[in-house]
């Protein structure tokens, strides 16, 4: 699967 | 999370509170813009659309919250509060920033990670926070002098974006593929607009005189 960007900072 | 991103996120959360402070303990909000307020709400309403979808820690959804929150409650405070509102600087506060928005806006749709709502929102909600703080800079330059909260606002609200710029070295050197140019580039933007206010603050500090900005 594509590299699942999800943003881990506020 | 690294201490730099954890501090960076708590010298945030502080700015935040100290301007809760400010306004609930003096009833008055003079000296902070308005314009700056309502960006940051915008700021924090159009990242954290992915709140309730992505959900990364009880941490980042603890401190998304108490963002949103926080930075509404600031805005309708000034704005609704009877006692409050009357301490506006309504004629200083003259900052043009629905320009701003609409710049931030379209620069998002031109150069964002995935041309996606979320990520163009997102992105724009880095340019944003970059520029969010121009209204209430200006605010400070006209009304001359800056009352000890309010400076230790901006100082924190600095701090806080300076700590995220080292946190971001330090992934990059520990994290193989990690890069964030959108949040890396304008957070050094966003760096650079508090310069001249840090070093106003430090030579006021130095000196122990009040803190002046040059108009």
């Amino acid at each position: 699967h594509d590299e699942h960007h999800e943003h881990d900072e506020l | 999370m690294n201490i730099f991103r954890f501090a960076g996120d708590m010298t945030h959360l502080i700015s935040i509170l100290i301007l809760l402070l400010k306004i609930y303990a003096t009833k008055s909000c003079a000296g902070i813009s308005l314009k700056t307020q309502e960006l940051y709400a915008l700021v924090f309403l159009t990242r954290y659309l992915d709140l309730f979808t992505d959900y990364v820690s009880l941490y980042n959804t603890v401190m998304k919250i108490v963002f949103i929150a926080s930075s509404l409650a600031i805005v309708w405070c000034m704005r609704r509060h009877p006692l409050v509102r009357r301490s506006y600087d309504k004629d200083l506060d003259t900052f043009r920033h629905q320009y701003v928005v609409l710049a931030c806006f379209v620069l998002a749709l031109l150069l964002n990670e995935k041309f996606t709502i979320q990520e163009v929102f997102w992105a724009f909600s880095i340019y944003l926070e970059a520029v969010a703080i121009l209204p209430q800079l200006v605010l400070l330059q006209r009304s001359g002098n800056v009352d000890n909260l309010t400076g230790q606002y901006v100082l924190f609200l600095g701090a806080y974006r300076g700590l995220y710029i080292i946190n971001w070295i330090y992934r990059y050197f520990t994290e193989d593929h990690f890069t964030r140019w959108i949040a890396c580039v304008s957070g050094l933007v966003q760096t650079g607009l508090y310069a001249d206010f840090f070093y106003y603050y430090y030579l006021s500090w130095k000196t122990n005189t009040k803190l002046k900005l040059p108009a």
